[in-house]
């Protein structure tokens, strides 16, 4: 693991005096070789070693009579400050119901993730609804449906062939039986894909949500950067998601994404049953990424 | 990227950010600027890197290709890979696939787990007339492969595809449930299945080497579907698992339609990561 490797960059010259910059130099290429291996995107990486390297000369790691630690305790706080607070709050309506839209790439936990936020929303005494505004997918509204049922929760199935108006729809449902808030899970697509992502701006116009959330899948590589910036140009989401965190991944995309659009982390899903959900705990993602 | 550039030491950092950047890795990558600069040296100043590259990345595809199996009969193919990757989606492409070349196909729905995947699979099938062997939700997903094998045998079938659920590599009960359908298999019709094909979204990550480790250690993973290419994701990850575990790519995804589906082409891959 890194607070080894870095033991052993450092131990090498414990006798022999001082500690020079390029034993910092070395030190800092491991750390390098972390945040690829976690799949951090390359130019976030080198931003963030900027940062770490400015740290680590102006500070006491020259001097430590444990260097290795203090190093690591230095890349390890630098990494938790940029993944972002802990608990970030989601937005509500001013005026009921408080609508949240959910979005993201093509099977990255959307579906699985409405429910259960629903579920994490009902456990706290709210009346959700789900509205299954992915027509395009073979069997979506089913799979939202046996989800919503598995919990109590109400699902919105519309009439329309168009999601917008499916989402309107809804929308006007739940003001009427006053279920509140409205979850909106939307078809899954690609950033660069103009149609599509026109669509998701019509769909937030005719519903204007007080949160959005980015679902982003967390086994992503390098190209967590590209549909993350390209979801926020278009819409401004105002949370993010990390899933399957379940997995043996290493996260690298939550510091991707969160260096490129500066968005709270909000989510983090942990498996495929809808209580497992959790809040987005920093320094948990920072000690998986740097292994 | 300009074409015929020399081969110099900033050229080398590009060419190397480029493949970084793809999720090719660091040790499949330092492999390939090893190789450009070998060749590069054979060469002679005259080289035209991004060519060079473009072989390097061909000739490490190429050692990874395997003569497919031989024909089944049926054939089985079975479809495994982690949550959402597009393995459902892929079967109905594959299915389609050997459909267009006049072969009869038949679909087992063994993902007996996850909300609607039989309706999603069965939604396929009627979209490019192949039949659709389901069990209950719930159901044992074994039972199922098997039962389709028996009807896929009973009926002459050429080609039998079996979806199953997604599974995290990590999760021993769920590896244990596969290593079971394909025991079963094997245990009804020798030599099955034929295939076991990886599903690997081209937005993964070095995540995707783990999930290449683990799925050949417990189903044998003949070769890979890449899938979501379309995207601009470079799916430098396969290049890397073809390389350390001569995995061949056996076809490429690149829509959520039907046709959006192609056997494996090196060249174009090989252009498609460097541009
Ligand atoms: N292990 C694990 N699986 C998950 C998690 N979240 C979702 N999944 C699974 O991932 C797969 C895809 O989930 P969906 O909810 O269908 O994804 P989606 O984004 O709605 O997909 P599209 O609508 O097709 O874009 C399913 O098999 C889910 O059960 C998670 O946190 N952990
Ligand atoms: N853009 C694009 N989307 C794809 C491709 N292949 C599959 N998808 C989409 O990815 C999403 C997930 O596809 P599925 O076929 O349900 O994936 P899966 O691996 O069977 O998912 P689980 O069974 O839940 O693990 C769907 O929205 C598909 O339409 C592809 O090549 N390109
Ligand atoms: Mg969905
Ligand atoms: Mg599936």
């Amino acid at each position: 693991d890194l607070t080894s490797k870095l033991d052993r960059v450092f131990r090498n010259l414990r006798g022999v005096g001082k500690i020079s910059e390029s034993n910092i130099r070395d030190a800092m290429a491991d750390v390098r070789r972390a945040l690829l291996e976690a799949d951090v995107n390359l130019q976030v990486s080198r931003d963030f070693l900027a940062r770490v390297e400015e740290k680590a000369l102006g500070q006491e790691v020259m001097k430590s009579l444990q260097p290795a630690q203090l190093f690591v305790k230095i890349v390890h706080d630098e990494l938790v400050a940029l993944l972002g607070e802990k608990e970030a709050r989601m937005g509500t309506a001013k005026k009921p119901p408080t609508v949240i839209m959910v979005v993201g790439l093509q099977g990255s936990g959307k579906t699985t993730f409405c429910a259960k936020l629903a579920r994490h929303f009902k456990a706290k005494g709210r009346r959700p609804l789900l509205i299954a505004a992915d027509l395009q997918r073979p069997a979506a509204q089913d799979q939202l449906q046996v989800l919503g049922e598995s919990i109590g929760v109400n699902v919105f199935r519309g009439e329309s062939k168009n999601p917008v108006e499916v989402c309107e729809a809804g929308l006007r449902h739940a003001r009427k039986i006053s279920l509140d808030p409205v979850i909106l899970d939307t078809a899954g697509r690609l950033h660069v894909d103009d149609e599509l992502m026109n669509e998701l701006d019509r769909v937030r116009k005719g519903t204007e949500p007080a949160e959005i959330l980015f679902v982003a899948d967390g086994m992503t590589g390098q190209d967590a950067v590209n549909s993350a910036k390209a979801f926020f140009e278009r819409l401004s989401f105002s949370g993010v998601v990390l899933t399957k965190m379940d997995g043996d991944t290493r996260g690298g995309a939550a510091l991707s994404i969160r260096a490129v659009t500066d968005v709270p982390i909000k989510f983090m899903s942990v498996g495929e049953k809808l209580d497992q959900l959790e809040p987005f705990h920093p320094d948990r993602v920072a000690g998986r990424i740097l292994g | 990227f300009k074409p015929g550039r020399k081969l110099d030491k900033s050229l080398l950092q590009e060419l190397e950010d480029i493949l970084l950047s793809a999720d090719v890795g660091l040790e499949t990558t330092d492999h390939l600027i090893a190789k450009l600069q070998e060749a590069g040296r054979k060469v002679g100043p005259d080289a035209d890197a991004d060519a060079l590259l473009r072989e390097q990345v061909v000739a490490l595809l190429r050692e990874a290709e395997a003569t497919p199996p031989p024909q089944g009969a049926p054939h089985v193919v079975l479809v495994v890979g982690v949550n959402g990757t597009g393995k459902t989606t892929s079967v109905g492409k594959l299915g389609k696939y050997y459909a267009n070349q006049g072969k009869s196909v038949m679909f087992a729905a063994a993902d007996t787990f996850r909300a609607a995947a039989i309706e999603q699979l069965k939604i396929w099938g009627e979209r490019s007339g192949i039949q659709v062997v389901a069990g209950l939700p719930n159901g044992d997903s074994a039972a199922v492969a098997v039962d389709a094998l028996q009807a896929a045998a009973n009926r002459n079938t050429d080609f039998l595809i079996v979806d199953t659920a997604g599974r995290l590599h990590n999760k021993a009960n769920l590896m244990q449930e596969l290593e079971k359908v394909s025991r079963v298999l094997k245990k009804r019709q020798e030599g099955a299945p034929h295939e076991v094909l990886l599903v690997l979204d081209a937005t993964t990550g070095q995540n995707g080497l783990n999930q290449a480790r683990e799925f050949t250690r417990t189903a044998g993973v003949t070769g890979l579907i890449l899938t979501k290419i379309d995207g601009t994701a470079k799916g430098g990850v396969a290049l890397a698992i073809a390389h350390t575990m001569k995995l061949p790519i056996r076809y490429v995804g690149y829509g959520e339609s039907l046709d959006d589906f192609d056997p494996f082409d090196a060249e174009k891959f090989a252009e498609s990561l460097l541009g």
